[in-house]
């Protein structure tokens, strides 16, 4: 099955 | 000091009810551009990031940008209260630790105010870089809700794929499985229940579908929904607020590894 991502994989944190 | 007044007071609660269940406390921010909210969901998956213009206010000052930490179960207790066609003042105070809401009938016969006390919240702000989206699908939001709900009856993750034959929203589990493609149609007699899908290159995206039921919480700030779609990028689910701003989600995809 498909791993759920986080936000933090994607956006820049700061 | 901030100081604004929503004549359709409604519409805060409204606001409050679309994200007080996805996200627990969230700081306020508070500036001469609006009054905005930025934050995710305890699990990092899912980012709420709202925007309530200054003009969209019959009265706005802020005479400096700070922000207000508010548990937002709270918040909403505090809002319940006033009546749907209440005009609502918000009043609070750089470095103060309460907020006030004050709830005007429309014949000012009754005027409430309720003060809330507010917390330090130590949030994560993410820059979200602009992008270029594979697809755009506009659609109205009461049939975005009916396909996220009947599709979570049937399995928990969505696999949503645009094509030029329209856009397909499939899940499966145990009982089995569902496929609901929706065409673009414009030949509506009001605009708002046109379905639109701009595409630049199929899309096809995996998302749980917990969270897209969540967001829907929104329709009823907007009669219309846009998902924005790239490959191996967050989804985007707006909902316009008339004449104020917006509220978008942002959702992290399930990626095969």
């Amino acid at each position: 099955d498909p791993t759920q991502k986080t936000l933090t994989n994607f956006f820049i944190r700061g | 000091m901030l100081e604004l007044r929503l004549v359709q007071g409604s519409l805060l609660k409204k606001v409050l009810e679309s994200i007080k269940d996805l996200v627990n406390d969230a700081n306020f921010d508070c500036s001469a551009t609006g009054f905005s909210l930025q934050a995710m969901d305890s699990s990092h998956v899912a980012l709420v990031s709202l925007l309530l213009r200054s003009e969209g206010f019959e009265h706005y000052r802020c005479d400096k940008n700070f922000s207000m930490g508010m548990n937002l179960g709270n918040m909403s207790k505090m809002l319940k209260c006033a009546g749907n066609d209440d005009i609502i003042t918000i009043k609070g105070d750089d470095g103060g630790d309460t907020i006030t809401f004050m709830f005007e009938s429309p014949s000012q016969d009754k005027i409430a105010d309720f003060e809330m006390k507010l917390m330090d919240i130590d949030s994560e702000h993410l820059g979200i870089p602009e992008a270029e989206y594979h697809a755009i699908v506009r659609m109205p939001s009461a049939e975005f809700a009916r396909i996220c709900k009947d599709l979570s009856s049937i399995g928990d993750t969505v696999i949503i794929s645009v094509t030029k034959e329209g856009v397909k929203f499939s899940t499966k589990g145990d009982i089995g499985t569902a496929n609901i493609v929706c065409r673009q149609n414009t030949t509506v007699d009001k605009p708002e229940e046109a379905t639109i899908i701009e595409m630049q290159e199929p899309v096809s995206l995996t998302f749980a579908l917990r969270y897209m039921n969540s967001f829907t919480k929104a329709s009823p700030l907007s009669n219309t929904v846009t998902i924005s779609l790239s490959s191996e990028l967050p989804v985007v689910v707006e909902y316009k607020i008339a004449e104020m701003g917006y509220i978008r989600y942002y959702l992290a995809p399930k990626i095969e590894d």
